[in-house]
């Protein structure tokens, strides 16, 4: 089956002048949380290579360059384990009929 | 949505694919955004 997923900037951990865009997202919930980490770099890699970045630098991306998170109740944000599939996630945290909202910043 | 970006991500010889829209409208079917 497949996930619908809302990728936004940590609120609290992503600074202004940081990568910051909010991304729409559809995979597979067999897909990791690792997956969805190293996917994210790769993303970043190829828009900020578009803008003068080093050569190569997609040959160096990783899913341990993001950390990825679920807001909880009152406020608070969970880090997810890389193993997680997103299909775990779903069911463990989010548990609602739309988009899973997923927070990322820089490990 | 008029472009939905498709990439492949293989961590530990598991490969899966992720279709990524600039905007979610006409995008999700779980949710339509206002």
């Amino acid at each position: 089956s497949e996930i619908e997923l809302i990728f936004c900037p940590h609120p609290l951990l992503v600074g202004q002048q940081q990568y910051s865009q909010t991304r729409y997202v559809k995979t597979t919930a067999k897909a990791t949380v690792d997956h969805l980490s190293k996917y994210l770099a790769l993303r970043v890699a190829l828009e900020e290579g578009s803008s003068g970045a080093p050569e190569g630098t997609l040959r160096h991306v990783s899913e341990k360059q993001f950390t990825i998170y679920i807001s909880t109740a009152a406020g608070q944000f969970t880090t997810l384990n890389g193993s997680l599939t997103l299909e775990l996630v779903n069911q463990k945290f989010w548990k609602l009929c739309k988009p899973l909202e997923l927070f990322y910043a820089p490990t | 949505p008029e472009e939905v970006i498709v990439t492949d991500i293989t961590i530990n010889s598991l490969t899966v694919t992720f279709r990524e829209a600039l905007v979610a409208r006409g995008f999700f079917r779980s949710w339509e955004m206002e």
